[in-house]
C-alpha cells in the first residue's frame, strides 16, 4: 500500500486562490501574469525564474524526486526533493509535475510534463537596496 | 471555503546559496 502521502490542499482542483491583489481564482485558472502581478503589489517578495538543470531520484528519500534547479539572475543552483505529484508552475505553461498521471489521481489537476529546459515560477525575498 | 494565499503554491528558492 502507498504511504498516505502529504496532500497540501492548495493543489486540489477547485482550491481558492488568493491573489495580492485581493482577486480570488481557482489553483487551475492561475495563469503566469496572476503571479507575476501578485509578486509586483505584494511589497517583499519578488518573482525568480527557475531553470530545471536535472530531474533524478532522490539518493537520500526514496520515493522522492530531486529538481535541481538555476535559480533568477545569480543562476545559484539549488536541489530540492519532492514527490513526483508535486506541481509547478512553469512560465507560458501552467502547472506541470513529473508525473502529471499522479498529480491528476491525488489532485484532480492538469499538468503537463515537467522537463529538463522549463522555467519554473519560484519565488525569493526582494532585495533590499 | 479555505482560501490559500498564491505564494503557498510556488517553492521558495533562495538565490544567495553559493554553489
Amino acid at each position: 500500500p502507498a504511504p498516505a502521502p502529504c496532500n497540501p490542499s492548495h493543489f486540489m482542483k477547485g482550491a481558492i486562490i488568493q491573489l495580492a491583489t485581493g482577486e480570488l481564482k481557482r489553483v487551475e485558472d492561475l495563469q503566469t501574469q496572476d503571479f507575476v502581478r501578485s509578486a509586483e503589489v505584494s511589497g517583499g517578495l519578488k518573482i525568480d525564474s527557475s531553470l530545471v538543470m536535472d530531474i533524478r531520484g532522490s539518493q537520500q528519500r526514496p520515493g522522492l524526486v530531486s529538481l535541481h534547479f538555476t535559480v533568477g539572475e545569480q543562476q545559484s543552483k539549488v536541489t530540492i526533493d519532492v514527490p513526483p505529484e508535486h506541481p509547478f508552475f512553469v512560465f507560458g505553461q501552467g502547472w506541470s509535475s513529473c508525473s502529471p498521471e499522479r498529480t491528476a489521481q491525488l489532485y484532480g489537476l492538469a499538468c503537463h510534463h515537467l522537463q529538463v529546459g522549463d522555467m519554473c515560477v519560484s519565488i525569493t525575498l526582494q532585495q533590499q537596496p | 471555503v479555505p482560501v490559500f494565499p498564491w505564494h503557498s503554491l510556488v517553492p521558495f528558492l533562495e538565490p544567495s546559496q553559493s554553489g
